[in-house]
């Protein structure tokens, strides 16, 4: 872990009560090593390190902590302040109609996620409707529609090529319903296939949700930077929900995808299950990044 | 790549921040460098431009090491059957990969059977359906719940029986941290040999090309729990360059076989290392 290796390159120093100027030089590396291999994109990395060594030089060192895990508790409380979600909580009511939209790379577990968030927002009283847009892959409506059977939440679904149509009806039907969380299913795209980001633009027109959330592998790599970007800047989404955490990922995209978007995480899938979606927590993310 | 003038440490700083941001990993970059600096001085090397040509040079290398000659995917061994299981993480292209390769063997007049061997995911076994009868292939399947080996060995059992000539297994997602989900591959692997001996001949991990650095901990656990034969590396039609490939080559000795470049079932390629180390740069 960073604290044992830091704490290696510490040994043979005399506490001084202060972090110097050469102690932070000698843990740079080390940092920087540890947020790389977590995948935290390297130019977010460049920065964040700039930011320890302010913060980092002239502090005190506390009398229980060693020097190696006093700057790990430097880097500890700013991955934390970074990714920190602002208290982001989605605002759900009773009597009105809240649209939210999923969108994100192939694969991210988008379809997935819709199905587990109207499953925890009718846990709450909640009456929630699904709408599958996604017109491209094999069997994608089919797997929104047994998802809805097992969790017993109505499907949107029409014969049409066209995402505005579906869209259309389902705000029909969700109004006439009663229903008060209507989710839409999106296909899977690429930020660089120009048509497919169109497409998902104008679904936002003419749906306006309320929230748009990019859905994320948390395995995603240096690249998290660029996607994340490019899909805020297309469609300026408003939370990112962050998937397969139950793996071994350390998940460093969720600092890269929150610096260059400023938007907060604010759910993390923890298995394929329906159940398995919880609350984004800062600090447990901040731990496991740094390994 | 547009480098400065000059073969300094600031050129390799640049070069060693080219491969971390493809995805390479800090270990492998910094061994690629080190190599990279060595041969350099070796050969007393002062323009950067020859610097860059050492750096393609190393990096080919990683990946031909002790196979120099690219064979083709779609030309395996006259068996039949010729066996190939995918594997991997959830989401990752698998499914799409069968098809797609299904129909590239199916153009070439072989017999193709898939196996549905996803039997847990909502509408995995219809998904597979439709990329069964796109390619123009047959498909065992069954209904949903049932398990998985009891449907990969009557595939497999059932392609042996018939003479097929190429048979695509197809199994759910998994996270390589969950032990049960890892026993349930070693079970499906043992009946698969159960059903045909020499089988499977093909263990193939399907890596999605934007994955960071737990590719490496992906290939090493599945590697573990049933001998990988090669990467299938998904998604190279986006940004991300796949540079986790090098450390799973270098450490694993698993080859890239397959590259998927899209969504359509023509977007399959055999793996090419001269093509990809060139895209690495540009
Ligand atoms: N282990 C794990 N698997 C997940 C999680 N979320 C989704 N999955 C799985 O990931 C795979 C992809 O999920 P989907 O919901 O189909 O992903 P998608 O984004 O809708 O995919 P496309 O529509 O093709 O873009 C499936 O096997 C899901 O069961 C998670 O939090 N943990
Ligand atoms: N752009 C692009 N998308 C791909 C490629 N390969 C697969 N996909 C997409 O990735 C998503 C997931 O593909 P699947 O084949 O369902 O993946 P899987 O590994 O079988 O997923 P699970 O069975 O749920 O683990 C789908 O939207 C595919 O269309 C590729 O090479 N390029
Ligand atoms: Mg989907
Ligand atoms: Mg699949």
């Amino acid at each position: 872990s960073l604290s044992e290796r830091l704490d290696s390159i510490f040994r043979n120093l005399k506490g001084s009560g202060y972090l110097t100027e050469q102690n932070i030089k000698d843990s740079i590396r080390e940092i920087r090593l540890a947020l790389l291999e977590a995948d935290v994109n390297f130019k977010i990395v460049k920065n964040f390190i700039a930011e320890v060594e302010k913060r980092a030089i002239g502090a005190e060192v506390m009398k229980s902590l060693s020097p190696g895990q006093q700057i790990v508790k430097i880097v500890h409380e700013q991955l934390i302040a970074l990714m920190d979600t602002e208290g982001f909580e989605m605002k759900v009511y009773n009597n009105k109609l809240t649209k939210i939209m999923m969108v994100g790379l192939q694969g991210s577990g988008k379809t997935t996620a819709c199905a587990k968030l109207a499953a925890m927002y009718r846990k709450k009283g909640i009456k929630p409707m699904m709408v599958a847009c996604d017109v491209y892959r094999p069997a994608a409506i089919e797997q929104l529609k047994v998802l809805g059977r097992q969790i017993d939440i109505p499907v949107v679904t029409e014969d049409t090529k066209d995402v505005v149509t579906i869209a259309e009806s389902a705000l029909k039907q969700a109004y006439s319903a009663f229903t008060n969380l209507l989710i839409f299913d999106t296909a899977g795209r690429l930020h660089i296939d120009a048509d497919m980001m169109d497409e998902v633009a104008r679904l936002k027109t003419h749906v306006k949700p309320d929230y748009i959330f990019f859905v994320a592998d948390s395995m995603t790599g240096q690249d998290a930077v660029t996607v994340a970007s490019e899909f805020y800047k297309k469609l300026e989404f408003d939370a990112v929900i962050l998937t397969k955490m139950d793996g071994d990922a350390r998940g460093g995209a969720a600092l890269s995808i929150k610096a260059v978007t400023g938007r907060p995480l604010a759910y993390v899938g923890t298995g394929e299950k329906i159940p398995d979606l919880e609350v984004f927590y800062a600090d447990r993310m901040a731990s496991r990044i740094l390994g | 790549v547009k480098v400065r003038g000059v073969v300094d440490d600031q050129l390799y700083e640049d070069l060693e921040e080219i491969l971390i941001k493809n995805d390479c990993g800090t270990e492998m970059a910094e061994r690629i460098i080190t190599s990279l600096r060595k041969e350099v001085k070796e050969d007393r090397i002062t323009d950067p431009e020859v610097v860059q040509i050492y750096l393609v040079d190393i990096m080919q290398n990683i990946l031909f090491k002790d196979i120099p000659d690219e064979s083709d995917f779609f030309q395996p061994p006259a068996l039949q059957p010729y066996v190939i299981a995918f594997v991997g993480v959830n989401g990752t292209g698998k499914t799409t990969t069968i098809g797609k390769v299904a129909n590239r063997f199916a153009q070439s007049g072989k017999k193709v059977l898939i196996v549905a061997g996803d039997t847990f995911r909502a509408a995995a076994i219809d998904q597979v359906a439709i990329w069964a009868e796109r390619a123009g292939v047959h498909i065992m399947r069954s209904e949903p719940e049932r398990d998985p080996a009891s449907v990969i060995y009557d595939g497999v059992a059932s392609a042996v029986a018939k003479k097929y000539d190429i048979v695509l297994i197809d199994t759910a997602g998994r996270q390589h941290t969950k032990e049960r989900l890892m026993k349930e591959l070693q079970k499906i692997d043992r009946v698969i040999k159960k059903a045909c001996p020499e089988a499977p001949h093909e263990t193939i991990l399907v890596v999605d090309s934007t994955t960071g650095q737990n590719a490496i901990s992906q290939a090493k656990h599945f590697d573990e729990a049933i001998k990988l034969t090669g990467l299938a590396l998904t998604k190279f039609d986006g940004t991300a360059k796949g540079g986790i490939i090098f450390n799973i080559k270098q450490n694993l000795e698993i080859p890239v076989r397959l590259l998927g470049v899209g969504e359509q079932i023509e977007d399959i390629e055999n793996f090419h290392t001269v093509r990809f180390v060139k895209a690495f740069f540009t």
